[in-house]
């Protein structure tokens, strides 16, 4: 089971855009 | 083709579609402080792609993380009213994945008028460029 943080890190990332 | 540090310069939205002009942004909101601002805009776009099952943990996570605790960057920007519909919505089985849409809002129309122009004149973004 994911932590907290570890959740809240992984959605942060999703949002951030992709390397061009 | 133009320079990704003048595209930065045109709108906000411009700055965060770019990873080193969020990176070098980031670098001044820890300068100033703030950087959850920066985390917190990203938390809440990350929210609404988030998949169902994980969507009521993630919801409390950032809630407690953010907004929970009135002292912090973030909740000291976000009114009381959003915050308490917030709170509503976390408790939850399935909170609705707009639910921090509001707050979003909020935290962007600060940075807009605030962080962001005062990172366009900071010697961090003047000496990169």
């Amino acid at each position: 089971i994911d932590s907290e943080d570890d959740l809240l890190q992984e959605c942060i990332s999703s949002a951030m855009p992709k390397k061009k | 083709p133009t320079p990704p540090y003048l595209k930065w310069a045109e709108s906000l939205h411009s700055l965060l579609d770019d990873q080193e002009g969020i990176q070098l942004f980031r670098n001044f909101l820890c300068q100033e402080g703030c950087a959850d601002l920066l985390d917190f805009w990203f938390a809440c776009s990350g929210f609404r792609k988030t998949s169902q099952e994980k969507r009521a943990k993630l919801a409390k996570a950032i809630y407690r993380k953010y907004i929970v605790d009135g002292s912090g960057i973030v909740s000291r920007q976000i009114k009381a009213a959003t915050k308490s519909f917030i709170r509503d919505c976390v408790g939850r089985p399935h909170p609705d994945p707009a639910m921090f849409e509001q707050a979003q809002t909020e935290i962007q129309g600060m940075m807009e008028e605030n962080t962001y122009p005062l990172f366009l004149k900071s010697d961090l973004y003047l000496e990169y460029t």
